[in-house]
This record gives structure tokens, sequence and C-alpha cells, in this order.
């Protein structure tokens, strides 16, 4: 799975995710990146989300809209929200991992798994890592 | 205000110092090409939503990650694509689902948002809605790579109902 979120110089948030999916799928198996709010989601009052990971967990924990609420209605700063939505996630079974930003700029990441393809850009440069 | 833009392919079971060389420079080059193609949007005021698809179309032509080229292979051996597009600034989004011929899913996703009253498109349905608003189309076998059929190969001997819930090639 691959993903990107940004936020712009207007400060409006974006998320787009793409898949192909689980090796060895059956019986039109849809995981959760598709699903706008599982592995999905952008909301200028938040943040911008996009997942990766065992999709039926990410859709059981509605991971990207959670991420949002708990910063829009919980007041939770970014990195703190993703990584309470990670650890519901692994307390549910699952692995995986998330990115995020806000309208304000602030970036957010996180991952359970040994390693997590990831970039970040921005006008102060770009720097892009697979392990911590 | 200043932009930003994060990105990920995909995370998994590789360990530090288990990834090929090979494959961890090509997943890196992947990574920053991507970051530059965001950035030649977002860097002179360009929008996030077209940032974000961008940098999405840059990873799905990659066959080093998990979306569009280079995607991992279904239970018979074919390509089932899925992709989302979400703005910000009025929660306006757009997903297909299932996707067999459509090269661009995350364009598809969009194309979903801008020009249809609707949010989800699955399956032979989302393929013919991106191929009548004139999305490329391409054979199936375009997106799948020897690697991927190596994969599911592996996965298929330990058991018919084998799937990799370790994410350890998703």
């Amino acid at each position: 799975t691959i993903g990107a979120v940004a936020v712009d110089a207007k400060g409006h948030v974006a998320a787009a995710t793409s898949t192909g999916g689980l090796t060895a799928k059956r019986w039109g198996r849809i995981g959760d990146s598709p699903l706008i709010g599982a592995g999905t989601y952008a909301d200028d009052r938040a943040a911008a989300v996009s997942a990766t990971g065992l999709g039926e967990i990410f859709i059981r924990a509605a991971a990207a809209h959670e991420l949002c609420a708990r910063v829009r209605l919980g007041g939770a700063g970014l990195q703190a929200a993703l990584d309470a939505v990670l650890a519901d996630i692994k307390q549910l079974g699952g692995n995986g991992g998330l990115i995020a930003v806000s309208p304000s700029g602030e970036t957010a990441l996180g991952f359970t798994t040994p390693g997590m393809y990831r970039g970040i850009a921005s006008a102060d440069g770009r720097k892009v890592a697979i392990y911590d | 205000m200043s932009w930003k833009l994060v990105i990920h392919g995909g995370s998994g079971a590789m360990r530090p110092g288990k990834l090929p060389p090979e494959q961890d420079e090509a997943g890196r080059a992947g990574l920053a090409a991507a970051l530059e193609a965001g950035e030649r949007i977002l860097a002179p005021g360009g929008s996030a939503l077209d940032a974000v698809e961008a940098a999405a179309r840059v990873l799905e032509e990659d066959p080093c990650f998990n979306a569009g080229r280079g995607s991992v292979l279904a239970h018979d051996g074919h390509v089932e694509l899925d992709a989302a597009i979400m703005d910000g600034r009025d929660r306006r989004c757009g997903a297909v689902a299932g996707m067999r011929s459509t090269r661009a899913p995350i364009s598809a996703a969009r194309a979903v948002m801008e020009l249809s009253q609707h949010v989800l498109m699955s399956y032979e349905g989302a393929d013919d809605y991106a191929r009548e608003v004139g999305l490329e189309q391409v054979a199936n076998r375009w997106f799948q790579t020897p690697e991927r059929r190596r994969q599911l190969d592996e996965l298929l001997a330990k058991g018919s109902d084998a799937f990799d819930t370790d994410i350890k090639y998703g």
C-alpha cells in the first residue's frame, strides 16, 4: 500500500491511498484503503491521514477518522492521536502504520511493523527512511 | 504558511539488514521520486490535493510498491486495485475498489470525487467509469511482476487459505 498526505501553503490538507491489497486475497476481499474513514481521511479541521497495514483491523478501528476525531474533538496532539490509534490497532491484533499532517503543518507517523517505507518533504528539504 | 508532504510506501515484516541492498535502494529512490513530484506542485503554491495525487501516481507506477504496477496478486493470479482520495477543504472524497484495468487507480478515485455524484465505485463498474472519463486502460498482466508471482506461489504452497496477514509482502 502507498499513501500521501499534504498540507499546502493555504493550510488545506488532502490524503491519498492506493493499494493492490493482500497477497492471495479471494472473494472480492477489500481492505481499508478505499474505505473513507478507515484507511484514508482528510479534514481541514483536524488532519489528513493515510494508513497501511492489516486492513481488516484498520476498518474495525475506523483508524483514519478516529485519529482526526481525537484531534478535533479530544484536543489531542497529532502524534499523540496517531500513537493512540496505533495502540488500539495493536490491541485488536493488527499491525501497520499511519502518516498524518495537520493544517498547521504538524506531521506525525508511526508503525508497529519492523519497517515502513516513508518520506517527508517540506521547504526545508526531503528525507526518506525504511526503518527507525 | 509552509507546505509539507508525507508519504508511505507500505509497512511490513522487512527487518533491518534483511532487505536486499538493491531492493532497499530502489525503494528509497521511489520514495524520493514521489516526494519530488509532490514538491513540484506544493513549492510554487499548488494544492495539497494535486500533490497527493501526483505523489501517489509515481508510487503506483513503481514496481517496488504494492499499488498499481507491482501490486500483489490475488489468489488466482490477477491484480485487483483499490484507491481513495480526500480533500480536507470540504471533505469531498472518491474511492475505487477491485479495479482490474485502470492504470491510475488514484486518478480514478479523483474522477469519482470530482466528476460523479458518488463516493465509492467497485469492480467492473469502476473500470467502466474510469474508461468513460478517459483514463488509460491496460491489460491486467501489465500490473503483474515475476516477483509478485513468486510471492503468491510461496503463499499458496502453504495452503489454499494462506493470506499474507503478517504483511510480509503487502
